[in-house]
């Protein structure tokens, strides 16, 4: 597990949060970037999963997602919550919780009475990671899941109409691009580029000031 | 001001805004 953003040898941070990179731009992320966002989360949560650690406890700022320098994605607990909190959030209410930072990291800045025209497949994917169903169990955060990563599953072809899990998130996230297939890396790709771009454009204005 | 990359629409009662801002 990571732990908090550190500087690298360069003395630049490792990672950024969602919200030093809004405030950092003051505008929204793009549409492909919150395909990205969701689709990296997605992956840390189950892969945390398949280690069989602890669930995440509750998501509820972008100051939690933190997007790393390799294009990775984590999730930190929330600020106040000690390393023995306990109050773990289920799977399915993690992804309302992801659903609705990345919506507000799309409608950054919009005045309350605006609305962002998303294209259909993104604004489907936060409708459905805000509608979603308790799976069997409920909040074990799918450590029945041990199968390794979503373009493996011959179910992938299926379309997710009702969220269930991570894994379900990342199948609309992959279904998104031409070809399955490259959803890590083209996702991870992405995040790398917000991380890089962001620290491109924080270092310029550092040397201004 | 340079243009912005996405279209703002008026926000409307049944859309997906007002959905989440009453989560």
């Amino acid at each position: 597990e990571r732990g908090p953003a550190a500087a690298g040898g360069s003395g630049q941070p490792e990672a950024l949060s969602l919200e030093e990179i809004l405030r950092l731009y003051n505008q929204p992320i793009n549409e492909e970037q919150a395909w990205a966002v969701c689709y990296q989360c997605c992956g840390a949560l189950r892969a945390r999963a398949r280690r069989r650690q602890p669930p995440a406890a509750g998501l509820q700022a972008p100051a939690q997602l933190r997007i790393w320098r390799d294009g990775a994605v984590s999730l930190e607990p929330a600020a106040g919550s000690g390393k023995l909190e306990h109050s773990y959030s289920s799977e399915t209410e993690i992804i309302e919780s992801l659903g609705i930072i990345i919506y507000k990291a799309l409608d950054y800045g919009l005045k309350e009475n605006e609305e962002r025209e998303l294209s259909p497949p993104l604004e489907r994917l936060i409708d459905h990671m805000t509608n979603t169903v308790e799976a069997d169990g409920g909040k074990d955060e799918g450590y029945e899941a041990l199968d390794e990563g979503v373009e493996e599953d011959d179910e992938d072809e299926k379309e997710v109409e009702v969220i269930h899990s991570y894994k379900d998130v990342m199948k609309l996230c992959a279904a998104h691009l031409p070809t399955r297939s490259e959803a890590p890396n083209h996702y991870q790709a992405v995040c790398r580029a917000l991380f890089a771009e962001t620290m491109e454009l924080y270092t310029f204005l550092a040397k201004i000031k | 001001k340079g243009k912005s990359l996405y279209n703002i629409k008026p926000k409307h009662d049944s859309g997906i805004k007002a959905k989440i801002s009453m989560k």
